[in-house]
């Protein structure tokens, strides 16, 4: 469940802006 | 030069364009208990963004579960209530059958877009969260 969640938070902070 | 905070009320995309525009509108959304709108946002949009990269199959088909257990499976959900049930057997088929491409939540992602547009941008436009912000 763990590497799941991981997985997905990996992928939302993936596609956000870079700090400008 | 306009301050981030007059662009972010210019259109969704520059406040979603913006990292403290994302965490304020993020804040917002949680108070009205509806952040995993945006959070499906951009799970879609990485999960689109995977394809660049060959060779990772085995995560790509394990990220297509975890988006569709997460947000899609439970009906009751607030991801899952906002997309059209067509929409929603389309990704369930994917998944089943292992059919994993990178548009396959496109679909859904265009109707979670549609109702932030619609619906809680403007609302966030309008809250105490961004006015004091301002």
């Amino acid at each position: 469940i763990d590497s799941e969640d991981d997985l997905l938070q990996e992928c939302i902070s993936s596609a956000m802006p870079k700090k400008k | 030069p306009t301050p981030p905070y007059l662009k972010w009320a210019e259109s969704l995309h520059s406040l979603l364009d913006d990292q403290d525009g994302i965490h304020l509108f993020r804040t917002f959304l949680k108070q009205e208990g509806c952040a995993d709108m945006l959070d499906f946002w951009f799970a879609c949009s990485g999960f689109r963004k995977l394809e660049a990269n060959e060779g990772n199959e085995e995560k790509k088909v394990k990220l297509a579960k975890a988006i569709y257990k997460k947000y899609i499976l439970d009906n009751n959900g607030i991801v899952s209530r906002q997309i059209k049930p067509a929409t929603k057997s389309f990704i369930k088929d994917c998944v089943m059958k292992l059919h994993i491409d990178p548009a396959m939540f496109d679909q859904a992602q265009t109707e979670i877009q549609t109702m932030m547009e619609e619906n809680t941008y403007p609302l966030f436009l309008k809250s105490d969260i961004y006015l004091e912000y301002t």
